[in-house]
């Protein structure tokens, strides 16, 4: 589908990138094929300025007032939130496992770090998960190259910054075709 | 080039302000 590409309006701070907000939900009993992963997958829109991101940021529910299996990804314009996108299927995230009550504030802190290009690894990311789930709630930050150990690392630490965690939180680093393997 | 780098609290302070200052 031919999409209007988003542009900073007058007066407006642009990103260095474009980014898309996209939202899923798993139908309960449902198998979690790659099919009906891209069918329950819907964009919501692209931005091209911190204003144009608000607009869109505060109408949206916070993650931690989200029921059942859902998710929100923040991407790069052009990359699908899936492995299979020619910019994700060389790479890897990191996951951070959160306690209920935590995912509302480290969402909103993890997209300002990348919106606003925290996270100093040129263009490697490529987007961010928050999936709420039944007992806990894990983002996700997608890079492009998993075997790029000094661009892993940076974004780990830049993570540890920005995110404020709790010392005890575990983060641990996952290559996308291992996802695929164990899924 | 030149990249677009802005902390937390600028992008808060843009929050509520639709125009630029």
């Amino acid at each position: 589908a031919r999409r209007k590409m988003a542009v900073p309006g007058a007066g407006e701070h642009p990103l260095q990138f474009n980014y898309s907000l996209w939202y899923s939900r798993r139908t309960p009993g449902r198998p979690a094929s790659t099919q009906s992963y891209e069918q329950n997958i819907r964009q919501i829109g692209t931005f091209a300025s911190v204003e144009q991101f608000w607009r869109f940021y505060s109408h949206m529910i916070r993650p931690g007032d989200l029921t059942g299996h859902s998710d929100f990804h923040l991407f790069k314009d052009g990359i699908k939130p899936m492995w299979e996108d020619d910019a994700n299927k060389m790479g890897g995230k990191w996951i951070i496992r959160l306690r209920k009550g935590l995912a509302s504030r480290c969402w909103e802190n993890l997209i300002l770090a990348i919106l606003g290009e925290q996270f100093m690894v040129g263009e490697e990311i490529c987007g961010a998960v928050v999936s709420v789930r039944f007992q806990e709630d894990i983002l996700s930050i997608w890079n492009k190259t998993a075997s790029d150990q000094a661009t892993t690392a940076r974004i780990r630490d830049t993570l540890r910054r920005v995110l404020n965690l709790p010392p005890n939180t575990i983060m641990e680093y996952k290559t996308h075709t291992d996802s695929i393997k164990y899924s | 080039g030149t990249r677009i780098i802005y902390d937390r609290k600028f992008l808060l302070e843009r929050r509520s302000s639709p125009v630029a200052k």
